[in-house]
């Protein structure tokens, strides 16, 4: 099974154009693995985006040395997980 | 395994087995109204099954619903069972749902992508994509969305095989997307195609390959509107409406812009109740919400298609 422990989903609101052209450029960046659950594409609309764990404190310092303001939504996906598998198991029973 | 309907859980998360023995106790309690197709298999070799709600007739114009195309969004597939339930129950009992089924039927494939979504119950729960291979790469998977022949390997879908949008090799590259195709082409009169997605709140029309407005547009927004309208009646839960290109993002290969483009004019992408600080891990708490609220939506763009014939 995949673990997503330390994993996180950020949010950013887009604030101008630059910042949106900064985050496709993130969506581009492969290397990183980044897994875009809401695109950049409009200044209207967030972004969320799954970091995994070991890349997240580059894409924290990415952010913030554009001065792109962000939050995060899901502080550590895995334990979401969790919780879901021990519901799903109750269910089962 | 559940043994009837009426012990089933509507309001958890079930494993794919446990959804298609479902259907095969939901059928048998609904032989009247509900039959069973297979339309193909997966990449992995499952099995595809369409749920038919008929009341007689021969390609009766029909509405078609699908979900879970991207496995990850799980409440989909959780609505899609709930509103089966829902329409054969109310069958005979509601009477503007008796008289659209007593003209068109309904065709619904609960669970678009059965491989991808073993993955999220077993391997990987963020899975989106199918799991066919890709030559040259360790990456599996397209994106079913950006597989469709609209505007297919233009803007918003990706050539690179391990992204999430990756489009595949050609349009219809991917069996569980052909399946639908075909069925939908053979059949030929489908005069309303809906995709249940779910995050973040929309209810969409085509196009999405193209941001240039659809030739129905007026008519697929003030319809998607008043949707909307009902589905916010239930909980308050806002909706945003617009063309994919306008209101999410310009993608390209998207299935309800094959529809449109193949002439069903009511074609809608809806994106469910899925957002916040669950992202796609939505306490099944609010699978039945969901669905009741959906199912408000549905209805009506159901009912609208039963009184503009074309």
């Amino acid at each position: 099974e995949k673990s997503f422990t330390g994993d996180q989903v950020v949010r950013v609101d887009v604030q101008s154009e630059e910042q949106l052209k900064l985050l496709q450029v993130l969506e581009s960046e492969e290397k990183w693995n980044l897994d875009f659950w809401l695109h950049p594409v409009s200044t209207e609309l967030p972004v969320d985006v799954l970091v995994p764990h070991t890349h997240l404190a580059a894409v924290k310092e990415y952010l913030q040395a554009h001065n792109i303001p962000f939050t995060v939504m899901i502080d550590n996906l895995q334990e979401l997980l969790d919780q879901e598998k021990a519901e799903m198991k109750e269910n089962h029973l | 395994r559940e043994h009837s309907t009426r012990s089933f859980n509507f309001g958890a998360y079930h494993r794919l087995e446990t959804i298609y023995s479902w259907m095969d106790t939901f059928v048998a309690q609904h032989s009247n109204l509900v039959t069973k197709l297979d339309i193909g298999r997966s990449y992995e070799n499952r099995p595809m099954y369409v749920l038919k709600f008929s009341t007689g007739g021969t390609k009766r114009p029909a509405i078609w619903i699908d979900l879970g195309i991207h496995s990850r969004e799980w409440v989909s597939q959780a609505t899609g069972v709930w509103t089966a339930n829902k329409i054969a129950t109310d069958y005979g009992t509601d009477a503007s749902l008796t008289s659209l089924l007593n003209t068109m039927d309904i065709y619904m494939l609960i669970v678009a992508n059965p491989d991808g979504y073993v993955v999220t119950h077993t391997n990987n729960r963020m899975w989106r994509k199918t799991r066919s291979k890709n030559s040259g790469y360790a990456c599996l998977g397209v994106d079913p969305n950006r597989n469709w022949n609209a505007g297919f390997g233009g803007p918003g879908a990706s050539s690179y095989p391990c992204s999430e949008s990756y489009h595949g090799p050609s349009a219809h590259s991917e069996i569980e997307v052909k399946n639908m195709v075909n069925l939908i082409q053979s059949h030929g009169n489908f005069k309303s195609f809906i995709s249940v997605h779910s995050y973040s709140q929309l209810l969409m029309y085509p196009y999405g390959y193209t941001c240039r407005g659809a030739p129905h547009q007026a008519e697929l927004d003030s319809v998607a509107k008043a949707a909307v309208q009902k589905l916010s009646s239930l909980y308050g839960t806002s909706y945003k409406v617009g063309s994919i290109c306008n209101i999410i993002y310009q993608a390209s290969g998207g299935s309800i812009d094959w529809s449109y483009d193949a002439g069903i004019k009511y074609s809608f992408a809806f994106e469910l109740r899925d957002t916040g600080r669950y992202g796609f891990i939505l306490p099944a708490d609010q699978i039945i919400p969901t669905a009741s609220e959906t199912w408000l939506a549905l209805k009506h763009i159901m009912e609208y298609v039963r009184d503009h014939p074309y």
